[in-house]
């Protein structure tokens, strides 16, 4: 394996205690669509924008996936690279990824299969007037 | 144990000004 692999964030770890906007904390494994959407409309800075999956490019040999996102009201296409096991959050769904059994086996995260088609939770910023 | 605030678990995905 390559000295530099990377790795996920700590906090996709089952377990991870996440503070939401007001101030509560809750498990990672426990945040549902609401706790996202409430804490955006609390921010001053940030808002949920719907990220709708137009096309996933991945493969095991690599570890990697491109995730193509159509954003926001304006469909701006935006692409990411990612790991397999990468979790997004799905609108009224909850935590999905390319490779579920990876960030399953990795993380202990509960996980969906992340498709075409599948609303993903991302922020933008708000406009600043 | 460290507390991590929301939007860090949240991609920001800014889209491109267009118009």
């Amino acid at each position: 394996a390559p000295s530099s692999a990377p790795s996920l964030p700590p906090y996709f770890i089952k377990g991870s205690i996440i503070q939401l906007a007001d101030g509560e904390l809750k498990r990672v494994e426990d945040l549902k669509t609401e706790d996202f959407i409430q804490s955006a409309e609390i921010s001053s800075e940030l808002k949920i924008d719907s990220s709708t999956v137009e096309r996933i490019d991945g493969s095991h040999t690599s570890n990697f996936a491109i995730v193509q996102f159509s954003v926001g009201e304006h469909r701006a296409q935006v692409s990411v690279e990612v790991l397999l096991e990468y979790p997004f959050f799905v609108f009224g769904q909850g935590w999905s990824s390319c490779c579920p059994d990876r960030t399953t086996q990795l993380l202990e995260l509960p996980c969906t299969k992340l498709s075409v088609g599948d609303v993903c939770i991302s922020l933008t910023l708000k406009n600043l007037r | 144990v460290p507390v991590f605030p929301w939007h860090s678990l949240v991609p920001f995905l800014a889209p491109t000004q267009s118009d």
